[in-house]
């Protein structure tokens, strides 16, 4: 069936977003066919691929089985790569999703059908700055989770948080395929001493992890989600495309040799 | 009584810790007596300000009136700036939290006696990036909300959640003090047109609202958490220690005026 990668990290203003969407668009590129979740009631990732947020048109109906998966699944500017949008109204899905049954696989179950139709190479999951509800449904739902990292001290602190969650849910059963798929270091400034530090610390404790593609802090990431395209479309040749393209590469080659 | 400050914004990132760490340093520093709540299970204020996060130690116990709250106030480095720590327990507060009587009135009820004793200037209360039940107490128990807004796109999108929640909280009576305090423009780059024109943007649509003082991207705010100090301890004679005690003037200028 085909993979699902949650992209998460409780700690905010990560890159989480941005990597969703880059990634997602860089693997299009790569004639991949890929899905992208906007699990945040923040609704970035629908806006930085340039859609509206239109209430009605999130994940929140389906997770409380009223609706199908594939109603919902809209088409971004890129006929490779769909989007299943979010808007304000799916902060409320928390306290519902909560009292409802198996309440931690309700995007499991929602994601379960078209996961085995096949007709994406990877479905993306963006979520936002917690561990409440909605990213430990998409925790449960995954077969491999993509933490961005800011190369900065407080989100050095949060990084075994999530990990131990990892495993926690792994062997309690809640997440039976869920396994880490990488850490990629964000915002990257090599004139910064900072940066470098909490690079070495990463690569020193989770050397097998962590991504060899460093995403540089460049304005022009932070510009594009403003005309609501993703990099490689906004800017095709600065340092941010390129990046983004590396990390598009190194995790297919990732998963071939898994 | 204390006025209570909430320092709150759903987006991640947008430098809350940053800001409540030393915004309330530099009231010390002007010889004010500050507590500063961390209600952030992530704990960034508490290490921030060089605290161990220990367990036990979080507002957790006090939330579901098992504890008084005058049990879990600990000095910091500064003897005018005392901190209620947090620790990751703080995650599992939400979901007990929400099941308590009067659930959105825990920390109003647990700050009122503390409030009345006036032992305290200002008591700030830094939130986590979400409008969970944390943030929703935090927004309950305020008379203020200080909203840090980093210079950015993304960060654009959200303001008009917070804004309208304020405005629903406070006329339905479960929020009867709260009013915007201000925004506070931070990590701003005047080397980019992307923070000049989200600082335009948000002076022309909350001309009343945004505060003077711009905080700069620093490389220096953003190690100082790293040695466990506020600015002001870290480099006293960096932009940002500059910037933050701006803040802090222009913080008590408004309230001497309201
Ligand atoms: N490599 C980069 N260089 C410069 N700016 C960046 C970079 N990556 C992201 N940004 C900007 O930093 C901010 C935070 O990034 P983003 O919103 O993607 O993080 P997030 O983890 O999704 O945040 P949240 O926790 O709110 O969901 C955004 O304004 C984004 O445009
Ligand atoms: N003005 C600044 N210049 C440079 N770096 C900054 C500045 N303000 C904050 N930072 C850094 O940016 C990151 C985000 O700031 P901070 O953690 O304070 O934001 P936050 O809103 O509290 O995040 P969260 O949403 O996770 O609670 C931190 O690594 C911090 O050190
Ligand atoms: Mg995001
Ligand atoms: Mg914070």
């Amino acid at each position: 069936p085909t993979p699902i990668i949650a992209i998460a990290n409780q700690k905010g203003g990560v890159g989480k977003t941005t990597t969703a969407v880059n990634l997602a668009a860089c693997l299009a590129e790569r004639r991949k066919k890929v899905l992208l979740i906007d699990l945040d009631p923040q609704a970035n990732a629908t806006s930085g691929l340039g859609l509206a947020k239109t209430e009605g048109a999130s994940i929140y109906d389906v997770l409380l089985g009223d609706r199908p998966l594939a109603e919902i699944i809209q088409q971004s500017n890129d006929p490779r790569l769909d989007i299943v949008a979010s808007e304000v109204d799916l902060a409320g899905a928390e306290i519902d999703v909560a009292r409802a049954d198996q309440y931690l696989q309700r995007l499991a179950m929602a994601l379960e059908p078209l996961a085995h139709q096949e007709s994406y190479h990877f479905i993306l999951v963006d979520c936002p700055p917690s561990l409440g509800i909605l990213t430990m449904n998409a925790l449960c739902a995954a077969d491999g989770l993509l933490i961005p990292m800011q190369c900065e001290y407080y989100a050095l602190e949060g990084i075994s948080v999530i990990l131990n969650l990892v495993n926690k849910l792994h062997e309690s059963g809640a997440a039976p395929r869920l396994a880490v798929e990488g850490i990629v270091m964000t915002m990257y400034d090599m004139r910064t001493n900072l940066s470098r530090q909490v690079v070495e610390e990463i690569r020193n404790h989770f050397p097998d992890k962590i991504y060899d593609s460093l995403i540089p802090r460049s304005v022009r990431l932070a510009e594009a989600p403003s005309h609501g395209l993703p990099i490689i479309a906004y800017d095709p040749n600065c340092t941010g495309a390129a990046a983004y393209r590396q990390l598009a590469r190194e995790f297919l080659k990732r998963r071939r040799n898994m």
